[in-house]
C-alpha cells in the first residue's frame, strides 16, 4: 500500500458515493447512463469473487463490500426506484460491442485459463471501456450536470493515480501487472478529452458543462 | 504471475 494507491482507492470510493447521494437526493437519475452503472456492478462482481477465496486484508475486504453494495444500489435507484427519471432514449450505447470484444480478449490474453482468473482478467478490460456509455450519453445530450462532471473527475483521478501507483509500485517493488496496467492506460485515455472539458468549462463556468 | 496470482488491488 503507498500514497498513490491509497488516494487513488479514496477518489474511487468518492465517486461512487458522489453519484449515488446525486440521485438519492434528487431522486432523479436524469443524464445518467444505467447501462454504464450496470457495466461497473459487473465489473465488481466478476473481479472480487475472489472474496470467497482469498483472505488479503481487512481493509481489502471491507473495501470489496462497500464497491459492490454501493454499486448494486445505484443501479436499483435507477432501474427501481426512480426509473421513471431514467433517460432510456439517450442511454443508447450498444453495450453489446463492448461485452463480446471484452469476453473474447479475457479468454485469450489472461494470466491463468480457470474460470476466477478470466473472470478477473474481464472484469480488468471491462472495466477500462464501462464509462464509454456515460461519456456517449453525454455527446448525445450535450451537456452534462456539474455534480455528474464531480463523479467523472473522481473517477478519473482514481485511474490517474493508479497509474501513479504502478510506477511507483514498479521502481520500489519491480511489481508490474501487464493486464492491469495496459488496461489502465487506456482507460485513462478516455478521460483525458472529459478533463479538458472539466477544466475549461465546468470550473469557469455556470454549473453546466456543455459540449463544443 | 505463474501459479498462486493474488491480486490484491481494487
Amino acid at each position: 500500500m503507498n500514497i498513490f494507491r491509497l488516494s487513488g482507492d479514496v477518489c474511487h470510493l468518492i465517486a461512487i458515493i458522489i453519484l449515488f447521494l446525486k440521485i438519492w437526493r434528487s431522486k432523479s437519475c436524469a443524464g445518467i447512463s444505467g447501462k454504464s452503472q450496470v457495466l461497473f456492478a459487473l465489473v465488481f462482481t466478476t473481479r472480487y469473487l475472489d472474496l470467497f477465496t482469498s483472505y488479503i486484508s481487512a481493509y481489502n475486504t471491507v473495501m470489496k463490500v462497500v464497491y459492490l453494495l454501493l454499486a448494486y444500489s445505484t443501479v436499483g435507484l435507477i432501474f427501481f426506484r426512480f426509473r421513471n427519471s431514467y433517460d432510456s432514449e439517450s442511454d443508447s450505447f450498444r453495450v453489446e460491442f463492448l461485452l463480446v470484444p471484452v469476453a473474447g480478449l479475457s479468454f485469450l490474453e489472461n494470466y491463468a485459463f480457470t474460470p476466477l482468473e478470466i473472470l478477473w482478467t474481464f472484469s480488468i478490460y471491462l472495466e477500462s471501456v464501462a464509462i464509454l456509455p456515460q461519456l456517449f450519453m453525454i455527446t448525445k445530450t450535450g451537456e452534462a450536470e456539474s455534480i455528474t462532471a464531480h463523479y467523472l473527475l473522481f473517477l478519473g483521478l482514481y485511474r490517474a493515480l493508479y497509474l501513479a501507483n504502478w510506477l511507483w509500485r514498479f521502481h520500489t517493488e519491480g511489481f508490474y501487472d501487464q493486464i492491469a496496467v495496459v488496461s489502465g492506460v487506456v482507460q485513462t485515455i478516455f478521460y483525458c478529452d472529459f478533463f479538458y472539458l472539466y477544466f475549461t468549462r465546468v470550473l469557469r463556468g455556470s454549473g453546466k458543462m456543455s459540449l463544443p | 504471475h505463474a501459479l498462486n496470482i493474488h491480486h490484491d488491488e481494487l
